[in-house]
């Protein structure tokens, strides 16, 4: 599912 | 998580220690410039807005809470702690910095991966890290000769994002889709605006002098 593209780097 | 990615959050976490512990120990922020120090303030204050309402992790919301304090608090020392703030170079720190802000968020709200709030002041911090050592190069420049910690300070922080390169190299190639063009080329401006002053540090550094 499209989840949100989350940032998962700092 | 990967190993350069890794080495990249401890490299920058180093980097930020090392300054603090130059401000807090000696109460000397010498060579050193606020200016970058406010406009990174400005990164992460832009950056991390999601850490209320995004978890990744707890090493992530860690770090992001040592990031946003210790920038924070190393922009307080050097402007009201009165010992740090007599031997700030206001003379020579007057790189005008305010000016690299607007464009960078001209250029957020024209580029960007989504059009939201988050994600435009997100981009608009991916650019401004790329020009925010500036301020520090330039006073750098000005001042010739620099003390090892500074010099160390300013190695660290410019080595983490060449780090974070190779983390997204490694990530194109093991993670489907991964692909942050914007995210990939601002990192590489970044890096590459430190490669004079790795020249030189490695210069020095071999010489075993101080970085002039």
């Amino acid at each position: 599912q499209d989840q949100p593209q989350k940032h998962d780097e700092l | 998580m990967n190993i350069f990615r890794l080495a990249g959050d401890m490299t920058h976490l180093a980097s930020v220690l090392v300054l603090l512990l130059k401000i807090h120990t000696i109460k000397s922020c010498a060579g050193v410039s606020l200016r970058t120090q406010e406009l990174y303030a400005i990164v992460f204050a832009t950056r991390y807005l999601d850490i209320f309402t995004s978890f990744v992790s707890v090493y992530n919301t860690f770090m992001k809470l040592v990031f946003l304090g210790s920038s924070f608090s190393i922009v307080w020392y050097m402007r009201y702690h009165k010992a740090v703030h007599r031997t700030y170079d206001r003379e020579q720190d007057t790189f005008r910095h305010w000016f690299l802000v607007l464009p960078c968020l001209v250029l957020a709200l024209l580029i960007h991966e989504k059009f939201t709030f988050l994600e435009v002041l997100w981009t608009f911090s991916l650019y401004l890290e790329a020009v925010a050592i500036l301020p520090q190069l330039v006073l750098l420049q000005r001042t010739r000769n620099i003390d090892n910690l500074t010099g160390q300070y300013i190695f660290l922080l410019g080595g983490y994002r060449g780090l974070y390169i190779l983390n997204w190299i490694y990530r194109y190639f093991t993670e489907p889709h991964f692909v942050h063009w914007i995210t990939w080329i601002a990192g590489l401006v970044q890096t590459l605006l430190y490669a004079d002053f790795f020249y030189y540090y490695f210069l020095r550094f071999i010489g075993g002098r101080g970085v002039e």
